[in-house]
Parts: C-alpha cells; structure tokens; sequence
C-alpha cells in the first residue's frame, strides 16, 4: 500500500492511497485503502489521512475518520489522534500504520509494525524519510 | 515545523536486517522522489489534489511497493487492486476496487470523483468506466513482478501445510472446516 497527504498554497488538504492488497487473497477480499472513512479521509476543518496494515481492523474502526472525529470533537492534535487511533487497532489484535496532515502543517506518522516506508516535506523544502522504528 | 506532505509506502515487518543496503537507498530514492514531484506540484500553485495524484502515480509505477506496477497476487494468480483520493475542501471522494488492468488506480480515483456521481466503482464496471474516462489501460502481465510471484508460491505452500493439519486435526475433531480460513 502507498498513500500520499498534502496542504496547498489555498489552505486545502487532499489524501490518496492506492494497494495492490493482501497476498494469496481469496473471495474478492478488499482492504481498507478504497473505503472512505477507514482507509483514506481528507477535511479541511481537521485533517488528511492515509491508512496501511491489515484493512480488515481499519474498516471496522473507521480509523481515518476516527482520528479526524477526535481532533474535531475532543480537540485533540494529530500526533495525540494519532497515537490513539493505532492504539485502538493494536489493542483489537491488528497491525499497521497511517500518515496525517493537519490544516496547520502539522503531520503524525504512527505505527505499530517493525517498520514503515515514510518521508515527508516541511513547506520550505527540507525532506525527511524513514524506514525502521 | 509546518509539513507541506507527507507519504508512505507501506507499513509491515521490514526489518534491517533482511534489508540490503541497496535495497534500502532504493526504497529511500523512490520516497525522497516521490516527495519533491508533489512539492514542486505545490510550489507551483497546483492543488493538493494534484500533489498526492502525482506522487501516488510515481509510487504506484516504482515495483518496489504494493501498488500498481509490484502489486501482490491473489490466490487464484492475479492483481486486482484499490485506490481512493479525497478532497478536503469539498469532502468529495473517489474511489476504484479490485481493478486489473488501469496503470494507475488512483488516477482512476480521482476520475470518479470528478466524471461521475459516483464514489465507489468496482471490477470490470470500474474498468470500463476507467476506459471511458480516457485512462491509461494495460496488460494485466504489466503489473507482475517475479519477487511477489515468489511471494504467492510461498503462501501458497504454507496454505497446503496448514489445509493438512487443519483437516487432520479437524477431522480428529470430528469437525471439517471446508474452507478453512487462516487469519
């Protein structure tokens, strides 16, 4: 699974994912990356958000609206909505990560795996990327 | 620090020391990439629509990633995958599902978010609505790669493995899971 958030010169926030899926799926199996809500969620009022891991956990927690909902209801900041949500999946036994960008440029990227391929961009150019914990 | 994007490539267990070096400065040059094609995107006053379609579609062509060209396979052999794009001015959203043959899902996305009333299409009718949206349709075989045809096989076997012991086991049991799904 790849994903992508970003925040333009006119303050918008736009989230994509795209997956080849699990392998060895059966039955028509689809993950979380083309639901609305679970997988992929973009709102100016709070933030965009872009899942990966096992689909199945991020479906039924609604985990990039969730994460949204928490910022815009409970007021909490990214990396705290963040952190909260990947928890709810780990404790309900599933396993991934996701990346989030808020309308003030401040961006989260939690996981619960050994690893996750991760790079962002500051708004003057600076890049960052990681692989590992 | 205020973030312009921010991208990922897949989360799982990726450990450094299955890692070669050169397997790791290829995976670090497709994200960095990745990350200047959208910033310059935005520099130049694109949108952030336009921002994440464009590094999404570098992503989904690099096989190093579970997307587009690299995807996995199903049981049966085959690629079908997923996209989703969402705007966050107007809450409108795209999304394709278990697609075969368009080059790039999320560019799929993004069309039927703004070419139809539609959300969510899936499998051939997906297909054809992509075909007639003018996106880029290719040969199935375009999206193999001999690395996660190996993955398939792997599982594949690990599936004969655990059916056996299922079976002898549930048939101990005296029950007989047909299907036997393994998590």
């Amino acid at each position: 699974t790849v994903g992508a958030v970003a925040l333009d010169h006119a303050g918008n926030l736009a989230a994509a994912t795209s997956t080849g899926g699990m392998t060895d799926k059966k039955y028509g199996r689809v993950g979380d990356s083309p639901i609305i809500g679970a997988g992929t969620y973009a709102n100016n009022n709070t933030v965009a958000v872009s899942c990966t891991g096992w689909g199945e956990f991020y479906i039924r927690n609604v985990v990039a609206y969730d994460l949204s909902a928490q910022m815009e209801y409970k007021g909490l900041g990214v990396a705290a909505a963040g952190q909260s949500v990947i928890r709810k999946v780990g404790t309900l036994g599933g396993d991934g990560g996701l990346i989030a960008l808020d309308k003030q440029g401040h961006m989260a990227m939690p996981f619960n795996t050994e690893g996750m391929y991760r790079g962002a961009i500051t708004q003057d150019g600076k890049i960052e990327v990681y692989i590992y914990k | 620090k205020r973030y312009a994007m921010v991208i990922h490539g897949g989360a799982g267990t990726i450990l450094q020391k299955n890692m070669t070096p050169e397997k790791e400065a290829a995976y670090k040059a497709a994200l960095t990439l990745a990350l200047q094609t959208g910033y310059n995107l935005l520099k130049s006053g694109h949108s952030s629509l336009d921002a994440v379609e464009a590094a999404v579609k570098m992503l989904e062509d690099n096989p190093l990633f579970n997307a587009g060209k690299g995807s996995v396979f199903t049981h049966d052999g085959r690629n079908e995958m997923d996209a989703a794009i969402m705007n966050g001015k107007t809450l409108q959203a795209g999304a394709v599902a278990g697609v075969t043959n368009i080059k790039n899902p999320v560019s799929a996305a993004r069309a039927v978010m703004e070419k139809s009333e539609h959300v969510l299409l899936t499998g051939p009718g997906a297909e054809q609505f992509a075909k007639e949206a003018g996106l880029e349709i290719v040969d199935p075989a375009y999206f193999r790669t001999e690395e996660r045809w190996k993955q398939l096989q792997e599982a594949l076997h690990d599936d004969s493995i655990k059916a056996t012991q299922a079976h002898a086991l549930n048939d101990k049991l005296g029950i007989r899971n047909r299907d036997y799904k393994f998590g």
